[in-house]
């Protein structure tokens, strides 16, 4: 099982590397373990270098770019085995615009390969997706699911 | 594999059957002002699909996925959530290969019985359970990111995030 | 000092019963306290009533309730004792536009007894301040204050 | 009591000189992209009125306050934050009851030494705390929420809210 997790481990390394400069718009993210050996216990350390930036520990990063970071992370362990599906509950709240329309154009790319369900308070993230549900309380306490057009929530 | 249909009875805010239809590829978005029961979709899709810890629902006790009332309407006295899997890629793994469609359904009574059922059969938590190993959709699953959760990766401790990669190999 | 504790735990008890409706357009927000035979040591235990909802405990709550209910209870004490000034750090990125404009509202009821300082990404929330700051790193990896008009954040 | 300036030298990602004028009242909103600085200015804030723990400053030691350089700076040996107090509506306790503006000063520097200063006199940390004391603006203070801790109360237990209450008495 330790090949096996060296084998995963560089791909998502790979993809990680990838990932996070297409988020980020530039810059590199690199995964380190912690005690490269021992495959069996190791630790996965990140370190970050934000367009412009000095390379360092995640710890310093902003609330926007911690998200970015793990959004990066994520993915490359989506990437190196694809789930049927992927959820995602408002993971777009802290980020800015050119961090969100960067994370939802990945998510365009990659929806002929899986499902991506996106729970979102976000205009931007509604505009790219290809259907829309809306859930409202007509009654209240009582959830009920009506069909939303991109019109209805545009500002 | 991909998601079909799923389908609420008396789940958390949902007391009358509710059913959404998911387009077979492509990005869907689940909208709605705080409160309406958007994350409650999601724990109804992590409940059917084998979810144990009452935490990991925001719930004390399982019983929290009953509807408790409203307004207006009386506690109910049993929650039911039913996915319908579409199967036509043949990612499923034996002896559920070769069939199309595939529904899972969960039940759960106030008296803290359980029902499990895989394409019209009784079957244990386990089966369900067992179905979606080796999909990425286990329990450290990097494909469900519940509200809130996204910062787990980054205050991960080192040895927690290799969790994930577990996952993923 | 118990008797000062019970005049301060009274006048925020009223403030957040009052707040809670404001905020929450409706419904009834409650402080209890856990022990209240002992002022010494007793906790404050939160029950919250959203519009057409039954009385529950704050677990049950979703994202955007629960960080408005923790909104009533800072602004009770905030109006218990009001501090010379209040600085808020992307609070409003839970919430949807509904609660957006009632959170935004009693900011500007109050805004004449104190200074408010809100870190946003929102345009609802640039929209109603008096002073805009835009904060940008020209020169990669170093922070400048620049005057920002609304007419540039607008959508 | 009203903000009136706020000047950076050299703290976090602010290397150059620095400052932000604020209106006596009202709302001032702090925009900007992620990673720009804007939380950064918050704790400028705070580090200024006295706060002594690196981790309210999402720091591992104090000296990860002082600019660390950049791609094309190097990194610099000090760190200063200087506050200046509106007091016309004589809010502020004695001895600074009758003085119209005060001006806080806190200076560190990567050898581990601290400078505060208190209208232009070298004063203790602790002066700094007492100027605060009272205000709503202590530790546990209500006025000042950080990224992502709004969460704190609802996620607190009971006997923990009650310090918020302490500081309101
Ligand atoms: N067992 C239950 N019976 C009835 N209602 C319930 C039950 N469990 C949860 N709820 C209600 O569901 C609501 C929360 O729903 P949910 O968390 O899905 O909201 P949301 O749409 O995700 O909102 P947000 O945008 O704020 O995250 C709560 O107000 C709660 O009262
Ligand atoms: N001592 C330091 N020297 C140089 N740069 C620093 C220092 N400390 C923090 N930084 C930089 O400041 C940036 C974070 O700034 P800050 O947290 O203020 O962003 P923000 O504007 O609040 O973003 P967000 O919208 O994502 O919350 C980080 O990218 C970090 O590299
Ligand atoms: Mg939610
Ligand atoms: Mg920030």
């Amino acid at each position: 099982t330790s090949t096996r997790f060296k084998e995963t481990y560089e791909k998502v390394q790979h993809h990680f590397a990838d990932l996070f400069t297409k988020l980020f718009g530039g810059g590199k993210g690199e995964l380190r373990l912690t005690d490269p050996t021992n495959y069996r216990e190791t630790g996965i350390d990140i370190f970050a270098q934000p367009p412009g930036k000095r390379l360092q520990a995640i710890r310093l990063l902003s609330g926007g770019e911690k998200a970015l970071v793990a959004l990066a992370f994520l993915f490359a362990m989506f990437l190196t085995r694809p789930s049927p599906f992927c959820v995602l509950d408002e993971v777009d709240a802290p980020l800015d615009e050119g961090n969100i329309d960067r994370f939802n154009q990945l998510l365009v790319e990659w929806s002929d390969m899986s499902q991506f369900i996106l729970i979102t308070h976000n205009k931007r993230t509604m505009a790219r997706a290809k259907s829309l549900f809306g859930v409202t309380m007509e009654q209240p306490g009582v959830s009920k699911i009506i069909s939303v057009s991109l019109e209805e929530v545009e500002p | 594999m991909r998601i079909r249909r799923l389908e609420l009875i008396g789940f958390k805010s949902f007391p009358f059957a509710t059913t959404i239809e998911f387009p077979y590829e492509g990005i869907t978005a689940i909208v709605g002002p705080n409160g309406c029961g958007k994350s409650n979709v999601l724990d109804a899709l992590m409940w059917v699909m084998g979810a144990t810890s009452p935490k990991l629902l925001r719930s004390r006790s399982m019983e929290d996925v009953i509807f408790a009332g409203s307004e207006n309407l009386e506690p109910l006295g049993r929650a039911e959530v039913r996915l319908t899997i579409d199967n036509t890629k043949k990612l499923a793994s034996e002896p559920y290969r070769e069939i199309p469609e595939i529904e899972i359904r969960r039940v759960f009574y106030r008296d803290g019985e359980s029902e499990f059922w895989l394409n019209g059969r009784r079957c244990r938590l386990r089966d369900i359970q067992e179905f979606f190993l080796g999909t990425g959709l286990g329990t450290n699953s990097y494909a469900i990111i519940e509200q809130g959760k996204v910062d787990a990766v980054t205050l991960a401790r080192p040895e927690g995030r290799r969790l994930f990669l577990d996952e993923s190999a």
